[in-house]
């Protein structure tokens, strides 16, 4: 039997929206430690990783370690049907094929149950190693957000440069040319920690895609190095995650 | 001219 229940649905909503942009479908992996879930995006460019540890959770059970398959939309339809301060619960028994979504109202007057059809999904992990990114920038999330959006009118590759003393963001395209640079700021808000200055491209509409998570969270962390993928990463709370990583372009 | 690569190229299965 695996139940977990969340005081706040507007929480799986913010987790849901974070994720359809780039995905359709995804298993989400439960255990005794918490629910886990890692998908790339169709093209397999992008990756995103989400943790929600068992302290997430107002109510946690998992006997058995259980893989459900979910369509976000689908999910995200059950979803509009309750109301963000609504408290939820999902459930599923061992060998399940159905995911059970209850809602309970504020003033517990209000009861809801919906029933969503599981996916067989064959997925695929990868291992993601711990990396030591030699730039690490941390920055509002909605700072980052504009500057994504900003960056993407201009042109679809965005060129990250980070060094010591800045992070700059440049696209280059038919229409011209956008160049914004972040320093520290006196009140923290934007902070930079490197020890080696990293210049790489990327595709703009995913960081534009990742940034579908900037309403979970205040901060973003940005971590790079060499011939490794960006990673963004935005805390859920204090009790989990969602991290993007992103392959770099390479000069042909 | 730049080339996207793979995520997966960087990341092993498992």
């Amino acid at each position: 039997m695996f139940e977990a229940r969340l005081g706040s649905t507007l929480l799986l909503k913010k987790i849901v929206d974070a994720l359809r942009d780039m995905l359709n479908q995804t298993t989400l992996d439960c255990s005794d430690s918490g629910i886990q879930l890692q998908s790339m995006d169709n093209s397999h460019v992008s990756l995103v990783a989400l943790s929600l540890q068992v302290d997430c959770f107002e109510k946690y059970r998992c006997d058995k370690n259980v893989s459900l398959g979910v369509d976000l939309k689908s999910l995200a339809k059950v979803l509009k049907c309750a109301s963000g301060d609504d408290a939820v619960t999902i459930s599923a028994p061992d060998k399940a094929d159905k995911l059970g979504l209850s809602f309970e109202s504020l003033n517990k007057e209000r009861f809801a149950d919906y029933e969503l059809r599981l996916l067989n999904l064959d997925q695929e992990h990868l291992g993601i190693p711990d990396t030591d990114y030699s730039c690490v920038v941390h920055m509002p999330a909605t700072e980052f957000a504009r500057i994504c959006r900003d960056m993407t009118t201009f042109s679809e590759s965005v060129t990250i440069v980070c060094s010591k003393d800045s992070i700059k963001f440049t696209a280059n395209g038919e229409m011209g040319t956008a160049n914004i640079k972040l320093t520290e700021t006196s009140k923290g808000d934007v902070s930079l920690q490197v020890d080696d200055p990293v210049t790489q491209s990327f595709a703009g509409r995913y960081l534009n895609t990742f940034t579908r998570a900037t309403p979970l969270s205040e901060r973003v962390k940005i971590g790079m190095a060499a011939d490794v993928p960006l990673l963004v990463e935005y805390p859920i709370e204090d009790f989990g995650y969602i991290r993007y990583y992103l392959a770099p372009k390479v000069d042909d | 001219q730049s080339k996207q690569t793979s995520i997966a190229s960087y990341f092993s299965k498992v």
